[in-house]
């Protein structure tokens, strides 16, 4: 899974699975099957940056400790920004 | 707060609900009151009106369901995703789910249903989520205690963006969340914990990292349910791993997420007098392993590892730590200094040379 990871966690591949199902889902982020480069809005990393500026977290477009601690939180299934 | 995209809103004051199917965690009649009373949150401070009906099409359906039930927009089972809400509109428009895989209750346990409805339904009248942690609309769940909830400011003005204000507001005054860097900023407590600076004000605390200039603002029940809110005093006992929360004459001890069994306690079990009322301010002190307790005008010194406070105390503030003020807010220890916390300034007090070396401003704890 094409996630920018910060190196201060260790992610398995579920924990991957799940950061891009919460980006899908909140962030409006498009599956990508074929692969190949998206237009530079819809990356992981700029979801990520998304979420983080929206959470006031340190805006790094890393998957770290602490954005993955904030997906497991119980919450609205309302899309945070997006269509 | 924040808005669909076309500001969706309905166009009408008189709005209907139906409710369309029930949890069995809860009694019929629980649950049409959580709703009731969940409309009743944004019907207090707009003109809207919110009618029940119990048959045909209403503006807003209500219904439980698990998975995927029918909108495209599966649950998830336990946890995670609670409940949804669609925005003003015809068919889908405003109807809420909620997700019965989840535990609903009218308490703290499980899922309070009253507050993810009213959540909800600030969705089904045209909210979007709110980036304000404080505010009703922020995304992620926190029980926000037994007392009466009153819907915070930030919610007030977006939804009154779309209404217009109502004359019926039983409660005007909504809770403002905080501003790091404003000029008259004040705090409640502050306290080490594991590395990092929690610095306390009223419902929330700001996380300080100590390598990161960004503070981080929190509600304190996120962490702490039990915890009440505008905590008079905290400090940490880096020794023992705990952190020590004051309100009134009450003490909590934490030891990171967890409450120590046993607490709360009274803080004259610790040797203060019956008729101490609160505690203003306290600093562990680690060179001396002594904590300063600060109340009124007076400061007591407690030894941490004989459990005793030391004799001698009461002192008066200005007798040792003369040009600080005779009361202070909060209190911290760092580097040989102390710095007492006095409405929208600080002092910095050397702890060698006893005496103030720089008054700052309160709010430059965050590099304002």
């Amino acid at each position: 899974v094409p996630v920018p990871l910060d190196d201060s966690h260790e992610f398995t591949e579920e924990d991957l699975r799940f950061a891009e199902r919460y980006l899908r889902t909140h962030y409006d982020l498009r599956p990508n099957p074929t692969g190949i480069m998206k237009k530079s809005a819809n990356t992981m990393a700029s979801k990520l940056r998304e979420m983080q500026a929206f959470f006031g977290l340190e805006v790094t477009g890393k998957l770290d400790e602490e954005t993955y601690e904030l997906m497991q939180k119980p919450r609205c299934g309302v899309p945070d920004v997006g269509e | 707060y924040n808005f669909f995209p076309r500001k969706l809103k309905w166009s009408k004051t008189n709005l209907t609900y139906r409710i369309m199917s029930y949890t069995s965690d809860l009694r019929r009649a629980e649950v049409e009151r959580a709703f009731k009373r969940a409309f009743k949150v944004w019907s207090d401070v707009t003109p809207l009106n919110f009618t029940r009906i119990r048959s045909g099409t209403a503006d807003i359906m209500i219904s439980f369901g698990t998975k995927e039930h029918g909108d495209f927009y599966p649950f998830d089972g336990p946890s995670g995703l609670l409940a949804h809400a669609f925005p003003p509109g015809p068919d889908y428009g405003g109807d809420a789910h909620f997700d019965d895989d989840e535990t609903w209750s009218n308490d703290s346990r499980g899922y309070n249903l009253f507050l993810v409805a009213a959540h909800e339904f600030g969705h089904s009248l045209g909210l979007e989520h709110s980036r304000d942690p404080g505010a009703l609309m922020f995304p992620i769940y926190t029980y926000t205690g037994k007392s009466g909830f009153v819907l915070p400011d930030d919610d007030v003005q977006g939804i009154q963006e779309l209404y217009g204000a109502g004359d019926r507001d039983p409660n005007p005054k909504h809770p403002k969340t905080p501003e790091k860097c404003a000029a008259d900023l004040s705090i409640d407590a502050v306290t080490k914990l594991r590395g990092e600076m929690l610095v306390f004000k009223d419902r929330f605390f700001w996380r300080l990292h100590p390598q990161m200039v960004e503070a981080e603002l929190v509600l304190i029940k996120s962490f702490w349910p039990e915890l009440p809110n505008k905590i008079d005093a905290a400090y940490e006992n880096p020794i023992k791993d705990l952190v020590f929360m004051f309100k009134g004459k009450k003490v909590w001890a934490l030891n990171g997420y967890d409450i120590v069994e046993g607490f709360p306690k009274k803080i004259n079990e610790m040797g203060f007098p019956k008729e101490m009322k609160r505690i203003d301010a306290v600093v562990h002190i680690d060179d001396t392993g002594k904590t300063l307790f600060f109340t009124g005008n007076k400061y007591w010194s407690y030894d941490e590892e004989t459990e005793v406070m030391d004799t001698g105390y009461p002192k008066f503030i200005e007798d040792e730590f003369a040009g600080i003020g005779d009361r202070v807010d909060a209190v911290y220890q760092r580097n040989g200094y102390l710095y007492f916390f006095n409405g929208p300034l600080q002092f910095e007090y050397s702890i060698w040379s006893k005496r103030i070396v720089r008054i700052l401003h309160t709010n430059s704890l965050f590099w304002c």
